[in-house]
């Protein structure tokens, strides 16, 4: 099965 | 002050009904750039973008920045009462809590005013470097609207594989799999028929259908859409708006647990 990833994961609050 | 002109009030709608699957409620922050957007979905698992040119409107005037948290569902029913050929006016003042859409018909017979409450929001704004993709693929956007739609059938999951053949999308489940693959174009009358790629390493990444089909919406847009991947990064799908900007979402990888 395959996770759903979070977009906070990736990019850093700005 | 803030005063925003636009002669086919059709754009406007055609942007609203972009966002508004995703999005319950969104910033519209303008500026002398002209009007942006950037908002997550409730489950931050995609990202839209918006960005409209002060350029590319008929008047724009805007003598502060001015975020206006806009309940989408509410700008809708206002957006339904104008015609397509309508032209609209945005007005808001410096620190309004209210931003005003008047609609005037072409002949100038028929105005109309609504006047809408502005929300507080307290949204997170990510920041997103500039990055170079593995893989660009441009294709009809349509074309990208069906098959979607088609895989949507087969399965949760989406995977989208690209090499310098073309780019294949495969879904599976209970009914069995499916598999659609585009090759570039090889010679097209039209540029906006064409399916090319740009490609630096091969790509296979997982999305869920979900999201994908919710892009889409942004079809009436841009008769092209551009699809940027790496590995293990979110995907940009990207739609042109004519001369004003671009709308673009950005979607979360599925991972394997």
């Amino acid at each position: 099965t395959n996770k759903q990833n979070n977009m906070k994961k990736y990019y850093d609050r700005r | 002050m803030f005063e925003a002109r636009l002669v086919q009030c059709s754009m406007l709608k055609k942007v609203l009904e972009a966002i508004k699957e995703l999005l319950n409620e969104a910033t519209f922050d303008c500026s002398d750039a002209g009007i942006q957007l950037q908002a997550m979905d409730n489950s931050h698992v995609s990202l839209v973008s918006l960005n409209l040119r002060s350029d590319g409107f008929d008047k724009y005037r805007c003598d502060r920045n001015l975020s206006m948290g806009i309940n989408l569902a509410s700008m809708t029913k206002i957006m339904k009462c104008a015609g397509n050929d309508d032209v609209l006016t945005i007005k808001a003042q410096d620190n309004a809590d209210n931003v005003m859409f008047m609609f005037e018909s072409q002949n100038q017979e028929k105005v109309s005013d609504y006047d809408m409450k502005l929300i507080n929001l307290d949204q997170e704004h990510l920041g997103i470097p500039e990055t170079d993709y593995s893989c660009i693929i441009k294709m009809p956007s349509g074309e990208f609207a069906r098959i979607c739609r088609d895989l949507s059938q087969f399965g949760e999951s989406v995977v989208i594989s690209c090499t310098k053949e073309g780019v294949k999308f495969s879904a599976a489940g209970d009914v069995g799999a499916a598999n659609i693959k585009l090759a570039q174009t090889a010679n097209v009358d039209k540029e906006e028929e064409a399916v090319t790629i740009e490609m630096q390493e091969p790509v296979t990444l997982t999305f869920a259908c979900r999201y994908l089909n919710s892009f889409t919406k942004a079809t009436a847009l841009s008769p092209q859409v551009q699809l940027s991947m790496s590995a293990d990064v979110p995907l940009v799908v990207e739609y042109k708006i004519g001369d004003f900007g671009h709308i673009r979402y950005y979607l979360a990888p599925k991972i394997e647990e």
